[in-house]
């Protein structure tokens, strides 16, 4: 594609053409979107962030994250398809022109890069990073249990063949270390939301502890709200609560580390699911998964600029 | 380049919570290669797990001697993504 209208959001993409995509739509929006690399991964790739702010320093900020989990592809599809929705709809959508007024968004489309390399390439099924275990002949890390926030509890694994090995020590994954350096030095996030596939599921903490975090009320009437925002569209249903009563219990997550961090706002969804394809999820349900997603991270975006803390 | 020949998605259904603890265990039996796309919650929601085509038989045997319901969410998960690849193709080839 030439410029980001003619991209084909309706299909998965490998990481050279996001990648691309990213560049195309900060030349195009130079006055609104900006990259940010705040690091790299394993193998090299460049973690890139894109900064959607219109003006000011410093302001308070909502990080969105997706494709942690290298093969859930419609997650970084999804991601791919809010960066135009947020290039389109500013100065079109009162809320998120407001929104955008008094706060910066930032995305993280390709969260595990070598990982979605990896999964386009040589294993669809990839989930992990791509960093070798010394003394194992299983690669990677699930970078989803690599946060500082119960590290090595249960709900991980300590085998470097699981899908969900935690790693040697917290932030052991560049992918995940990135985003703590970026996340501790910024110090004005108010929302931190990460995007996973699939369950159709709205999280929020904790995973690694059964104790209520002290804004369980609020969470949970937000997350109420944004699933049913989300269901308006094509009524598809969602689960809500506390990742440790909804699913089960998962140490080193990243939305507990957030949560602890002071980020009020901390979710992590699990986007559709047909209930036949899993992973594979088709590509004719990309726009439809990415638009009524949109809808529920508007009521916690919406509901974040409106109750500052 | 990893393929999956023969491997199935297995749609388990737990009916109580012994079953749902006998899944669970899976998930930590590296035995049977299992990837479990979609982990134990509770008796209301299936359990999707993809087993590799060895371990197909034994891993049915172990369920249904468990008395714990599936279905066959995926027959054959490299057909699935040998689909899915040729659409990718295909779709990249419109723009040439």
């Amino acid at each position: 594609p030439k410029n980001a209208d003619s991209y084909d959001y309706a299909r998965y993409h490998p990481i050279n053409e996001i990648y691309s995509f990213q560049d195309m739509l900060v030349a195009e929006n130079p006055k609104l979107v900006s990259k940010i690399v705040i690091g790299k991964s394993y193998e090299g790739r460049p973690l890139n962030v894109l900064k959607f702010s219109t003006g000011g320093t410093n302001r308070p900020a909502i990080w969105i994250d997706t494709g942690i989990h290298s093969r859930e592809w419609v997650t970084q599809a999804s991601g791919t398809w809010f960066a135009k929705k947020i290039v389109d709809d500013y100065g079109r959508d009162p809320a998120l022109t407001a929104i955008l007024n008094k706060m910066d968004i930032y995305l993280e489309i390709v969260t595990n890069p070598d990982g979605y390399y990896f999964s386009h390439t040589s294993n669809r099924m990839w989930r992990k990073t791509r960093k070798p275990n010394p003394g194992s002949s299983c690669i990677g890390v699930d970078p989803n249990r690599n946060w500082d926030a119960g590290f090595g509890g249960a709900g991980a694994s300590g085998s470097p063949c699981a899908e969900t090995y935690r790693g040697p020590k917290a932030n052991s994954e560049s992918e995940v270390k990135s985003i703590v350096d970026f996340v501790k030095s910024h110090g004005n996030f108010k929302a931190f939301i990460s995007l996973h596939a699939y369950s159709q599921m709205l999280l929020y903490p904790y995973g690694y502890t059964k104790t209520p975090c002290k804004d369980d009320t609020e969470l949970h009437s937000l997350a109420k709200k944004a699933v049913t925002d989300l269901a308006s569209l094509y009524g598809t249903r969602y689960r809500f609560g506390s990742i440790i009563n909804t699913i089960y219990q998962a140490s080193g997550g990243s939305i507990d580390w957030s949560y602890n961090q002071g980020i009020k706002y901390s979710f992590t969804f699990e986007l559709r699911d047909t209930g036949r394809y899993g992973f594979i999820l088709p590509t004719n349900q990309i726009i439809p998964t990415a638009t009524e997603t949109w809808q529920a991270l508007m009521a916690i975006m919406n509901h974040t600029y409106k109750n500052p803390y | 380049k990893e393929t999956f020949e023969g491997h199935q998605v297995l749609r388990m259904y737990a009916k109580n919570e012994d079953q749902l603890a006998l899944i669970n265990d899976l998930e930590d039996n590296h035995e049977f290669e299992l990837d479990f796309w979609r982990g134990v919650t509770d008796v209301r929601t299936p359990v999707d797990v993809r087993v590799p085509h060895h371990n197909l038989r034994s891993i049915k045997i172990h369920l249904e001697s468990n008395a714990i319901d599936y279905s066959i969410m995926i027959g054959d998960l490299q057909a699935m993504l040998d689909e899915e690849r040729m659409e990718m193709v295909s779709a990249a080839r419109v723009p040439e």
